[in-house]
C-alpha cells in the first residue's frame, strides 16, 4: 500500500524543502522505496539533490501541461531521477512551472493532472512525498488532491501560526470537492530554538489547537541543515551525527510507526 | 516627489514582511509621510499592524478586482487606514486576494491595476511601500510593475541565495515590457546570524555578484523581530533599543540618504 504525502504550507520559509528532503533520506535509509515530487518552481528540493534545474529535462511541468492526453506526452516516469541516495528517487521540477497556473486555467481535469500522473508510478513505490510551493494557488491543489495526506511544517514563530487557518479551510474544501480521503497526517514543528520563550509558547499553542495531530518529534533549529543543500547533499550525507538529522532520523521512524498503527 | 518601492523575494521566509512594517514604521519615525500596501494574500503586515483580515473590507483585494471602470468601485483611498504609528498608513489585504490571480487573467490591464490605484493617492505621501507575496505572479508583477524601485531581502543562507537568478530575470522583463523605470534598489541581507560561518560566505557572495546594489545595514537574526507581530506591534514601540530594532534605523536613514543623493 503506498502512502503519499504532501508537504505543505502557505507560509513562506518553514521547512517544507528540508523536510521532503531530510525525510526522504531517511525513509529510504529505512529501507523504503521513496519518490520525492519537487512541485515548486523554485526547484529548492531539485537543486538540494544536486540536479540543476535550468538543464533538467523533461521535468514535473512537461507532465502537467502536456497530461495524459496528447501524443507524445511525457509521463511521469519519463521524469523520474536516482538521486545519490539509495531508495530515493525524484522527479525534478523546473522554472518554467512557474507559468503552469496561468496555463492550466482553461484546461481540462487541472486539479487532477499528478494525481493521474502518479497513478502510473504508484506501485514502485511505498512512499511518495510532495514538495509543495509557498501559495495555495493550483500547484499545492495538486499536490493534495493526489495525497492521502499532508504534512504541515510549522515554524515554532508567531507569523506562521498565523496562516494555519486559512490552510485548514483550504485543506476541507479539496476534501469535500476532489479528494475525499484527504486527511492531516501531522504538524510538524520545526527551527524550534530553545532559548527563546516564543517557541515553547508556539508548540504549547499548536498542540492546543490540534491535539493529536502533532508529531511527537520537533525539529531543532541546526545550521548544518541549512549548510547541506549548498553541497547538493541531504542531510543524511552531510551529517549524520548533526542535530537537525537526528531529528529526522526519529521523524523517519515515527511516520513508519503511523503507517503499521493504520 | 513620491518614492515607491516594492519589498519583494520568490523565495519564502526571507524577511520580506517584517522589512516592510519595520521599515514603514522607521520611515515615518523620520517624518516622512509613509503608505505600506499589503500584497500578499496572507496578509501578515496588515495583521503585524493590528488588523484583523477576516473583517477588514474594503481591501486591496476590492481595488483590483473592480478595476476603476465599474461603477461604485473602491477606491484606493478607501481602503487607507491609519495605524499606530504617527505617519505610517495602510493598504490591508484580506485572504479573498489568494484568488485574484484566476480571476485577473481574462481582465484588461490586469498588470497595471495596482500602478492606476496608486496613482491616485500619490501626492499625499513621501514613501509607499509594498510588501510582496512569496512568488513571481501577477500579484508580485502588478507591486513591481507599480514601483520604481524593487528591494530584495536576501535570507544569509544558501537556497535563498539560489532564487535571485529567476528573480532579477523577472525584474529584467517587467522593465523591459512593463515599467521602465524599474530598478533594484538594493538587496538587503536579513537574519544575519555571525555564529555561522554560513552567514558571512552568503554575505561575500551577494556582495561579489552584486557589487553597489547591497545594503551596507544588515538585519541580524533577532528574536525580538519575530515577537512583536504577535502583540501586533512594530519592533519601534514593541522593543526600540533591540539590535533588529536599531538595524531598521539604520536602514531607513541609509534609504533616506540615498534618495537625497538621486
Ligand atoms: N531546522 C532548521 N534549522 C535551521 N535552518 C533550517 C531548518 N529548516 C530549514 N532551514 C533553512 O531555512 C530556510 C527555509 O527552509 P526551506 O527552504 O526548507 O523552507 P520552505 O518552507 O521550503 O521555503 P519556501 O516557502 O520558500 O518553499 C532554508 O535556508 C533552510 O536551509
Ligand atoms: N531579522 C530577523 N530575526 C529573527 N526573526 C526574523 C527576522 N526577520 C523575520 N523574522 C521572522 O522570520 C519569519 C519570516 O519572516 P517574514 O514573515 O517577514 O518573511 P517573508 O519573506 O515576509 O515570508 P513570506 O514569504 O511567507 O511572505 C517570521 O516569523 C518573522 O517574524
Ligand atoms: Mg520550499
Ligand atoms: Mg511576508
Amino acid at each position: 500500500m503506498t502512502h503519499i504525502y504532501a508537504i505543505g504550507n502557505q507560509k513562506g520559509g518553514v521547512g517544507k524543502t528540508t523536510t521532503a528532503v531530510s525525510l526522504g533520506a531517511y525513509l529510504a535509509h529505512r529501507q523504503k522505496q521513496v519518490l520525492l515530487v519537487d512541485m515548486d518552481p523554485q526547484a529548492n528540493a531539485t537543486s538540494s539533490l544536486g540536479f540543476d534545474k535550468y538543464t533538467v529535462y523533461p521535468s514535473v511541468y512537461n507532465v502537467l501541461i502536456d497530461g495524459s492526453e496528447k501524443a507524445g506526452a511525457f509521463s511521469l516516469s519519463d521524469c523520474i531521477r536516482h538521486t545519490s541516495i539509495q531508495g530515493l528517487d525524484l522527479v525534478p521540477s523546473a522554472p518554467e512551472l512557474a507559468g503552469a497556473e496561468v496555463e492550466l486555467v482553461p484546461a481540462s481535469e487541472r486539479e487532477n493532472r499528478l494525481r493521474q500522473a502518479i497513478s502510473t508510478v504508484l506501485m514502485q513505490y511505498d512512499i511518495i512525498l510532495i514538495d509543495c510551493p509557498p501559495s495555495l494557488g493550483l500547484l499545492t491543489v495538486n499536490a493534495v488532491t493526489a495525497a492521502d495526506g499532508i504534512i504541515i511544517p510549522v515554524q515554532c514563530e508567531y507569523l506562521p501560526l498565523e496562516g494555519l487557518g486559512a490552510l485548514i479551510r483550504t485543506i476541507d474544501l479539496v476534501r469535500e470537492r476532489l479528494n475525499p480521503r484527504l486527511e492531516i497526517t501531522g504538524l510538524l514543528m520545526t527551527m524550534y530554538d530553545p532559548r527563546t520563550n516564543l517557541a515553547q509558547q508556539v508548540v504549547d499553542e499548536v498542540r492546543r489547537h490540534f491535539p493529536d495531530k502533532v508529531f511527537r518529534t520537533i525539529i531543532p533549529r541546526n545550521v548544518r541543515l541549512s549548510e547541506a543543500p549548498s553541497f547538493g547533499q541531504t542531510i543524511l550525507t552531510y551529517d549524520p551525527q548533526s542535530r537537525g538529522a537526528l531529528a529526522y532520523q526519529m521523524l523517519a521512524d515515527e511516520l513508519i510507526q503511523r503507517e503499521q498503527a493504520l
